[in-house]
């Protein structure tokens, strides 16, 4: 609960005026950021430095954890800078997985992009079925003004399909040097209960 | 490069001489649609009275001419079975994606501004343009916050005889998902991934600002030019476009509108990911 509500307040404080339409003085829009990038980290796992008194962000690592009936940690990555390609996790893990959750309530297929050091990658699904892939080059038009601090010179894309309404699904993606890992025979599992 | 083609069975996007979009495809009806990135330059005034204050913060007040980014591009093709990209490069500060994925009707642009040069101490407000040969007749349609679509015209008001000194700040008007014109046969809409204004100063055209860098405070209360200075170079943005285009009625498939509406749902919804290190399992362990 104080997580969200750290989340809640920040929201709120976002509700502001000069916040809505970008108005605020530099240093003050450099503090919303802040705030909102806390609150965020505050309602995900691995959020021990956040702050002293919010201990750690359990929220959506308990909502899987108990959802999924397993013991398995998932400890979920803070990829926020996905959307300028990247990602800590993808860019410095051989393997590694990527659940989705459609907020939605329809199914949906969605082209999902991770952005990765290298060009050999495997997606598996949950069954241990190959999902056709594609390697992208990012571009970096200016080199001396890459703003990037990143390893990923590529992003692996994939299509992520028929995600369940408000349901989650996930994919084990690792580099073709571990191929080893890849399941010679792919088992089908029985469908899990959306 | 004159003719390069991207697409899938839903939509393509031919690119000219130039290395600009010229030409879209899609359900049964071909335009010109050219797709450009062009900037104004930010009206400076001294701040005295209400008709002289300087562009800013709070008001887009720029000046009436437009000035083109670039007119030669670099562009770079890489085609897959997932999806097909037009890598362009305008200048060393603009740069954009093109991409089309295999299953979906719309085309996406993945636009990347910045840092805007102030050397000549202009301030800059940067577009990108679709101009497209669609009879629009000065109307065009922004929505209301991702709800209603509201008709727009061209210098006029509904309730008023308006008679506009800015021609260009007089006709933005705020986008939170969508803008969109029509005639009898096609319709182009462009779908932003953020509130933008955006506006159709032209027949056919939609234009929506990306970016902009501005040298003075518009003397509106924040007391600061729109000018990030703290990593002492100007700040870098992107973001994501998406153009659909298609026939304005449709008999035996849902409408282009519809389309949208379902696109924007996806697009303004999308799905949360999340990334787990699994070096400590192997897929049967992790499954």
């Amino acid at each position: 609960e104080p997580h969200l509500t750290f989340l809640r307040e920040t929201m709120g404080i976002m509700q502001h005026h000069d916040a809505v339409t970008g108005t605020e003085k530099e240093q003050v829009a450099y503090d919303y950021a802040k705030r909102v990038d806390v609150g965020i980290r505050a309602c995900r796992s691995n959020a021990r430095a956040v702050l002293n008194r919010i201990v750690t962000g359990k929220i959506i690592e308990e909502y899987f954890s108990h959802s999924a009936k397993t013991n398995y940690n998932f400890e979920f990555a803070n990829c926020l800078l996905r959307n300028i390609s990247v990602c800590e996790v993808s860019e410095n893990n051989d393997n590694f997985t990527v659940t989705l959750y459609n907020p939605i309530a329809h199914s949906v297929f969605e082209y999902i992009r991770i952005p990765v050091p290298s060009k050999n990658y495997v997606v598996l699904d949950y069954r241990g079925i190959q999902v056709p892939s594609q390697i992208v080059p990012i571009p970096s038009p200016i080199k001396e003004l890459d703003f990037r601090s990143s390893n990923s010179s590529y992003e692996l894309v994939f299509l992520a399909s028929e995600l369940p309404p408000m349901g989650y699904k996930s994919y084990y993606i690792s580099t073709l040097a571990h191929n080893d890992l890849v399941p010679e025979v792919m088992m089908v599992m029985d469908t899990p209960v959306n | 490069v004159d003719g390069i083609t991207i697409g899938n069975k839903y939509i393509n996007l031919t690119f000219d001489e130039r290395g600009l979009l010229f030409k879209v495809s899609s359900n049964g009806i071909t335009r010109e649609i050219v797709q450009d990135f062009l900037y104004y330059e930010a009206a400076v005034g001294n701040n005295a009275e209400f008709e002289n204050r300087s562009s800013g913060a709070y008001i887009f007040r720029p000046n009436n001419t437009v000035n083109f980014i670039s007119t030669k591009i670099k562009i770079e093709v890489f085609r897959g079975p997932l999806v097909e990209e037009v890598h362009q490069i305008f200048n060393n500060w603009v740069s954009q994606v093109i991409r089309v994925y295999k299953d979906e009707s719309f085309a996406e642009f993945e636009w990347l501004v910045g840092p805007i040069p102030v050397d000549d101490e202009i301030g800059k407000e940067v577009i990108t343009k679709f101009k497209s040969n669609i009879k629009s007749d000065g109307i065009f349609f922004t929505d209301s916050n991702g709800r209603e679509m509201i008709k727009r015209k061209l210098n006029h008001r509904d309730t008023w005889n308006v008679d506009l000194k800015e021609k260009v700040a007089g006709n933005y008007y705020p986008l939170t998902t969508k803008i969109a014109l029509q005639d009898e046969e096609a319709r182009l809409a462009i779908l932003v991934d953020r509130a933008q204004g955006g506006s159709s100063l032209e027949d056919g055209s939609l234009e929506i600002m990306v970016h902009r860098r501005l040298l003075h405070d518009d003397a509106f209360g924040v007391d600061e030019a729109l000018n990030e200075k703290a990593y002492g170079k100007g700040l870098i943005a992107r973001g994501h476009h998406y153009l659909l285009f298609g026939p304005t009625r449709s008999k035996s498939s849902p409408t282009t509108q519809a389309k949208e509406r379902f696109i924007q749902l996806q697009k303004f919804l999308p799905s949360w990911v999340f990334l787990s290190d699994a070096s400590k399992y192997s897929f049967y362990e992790w499954k």
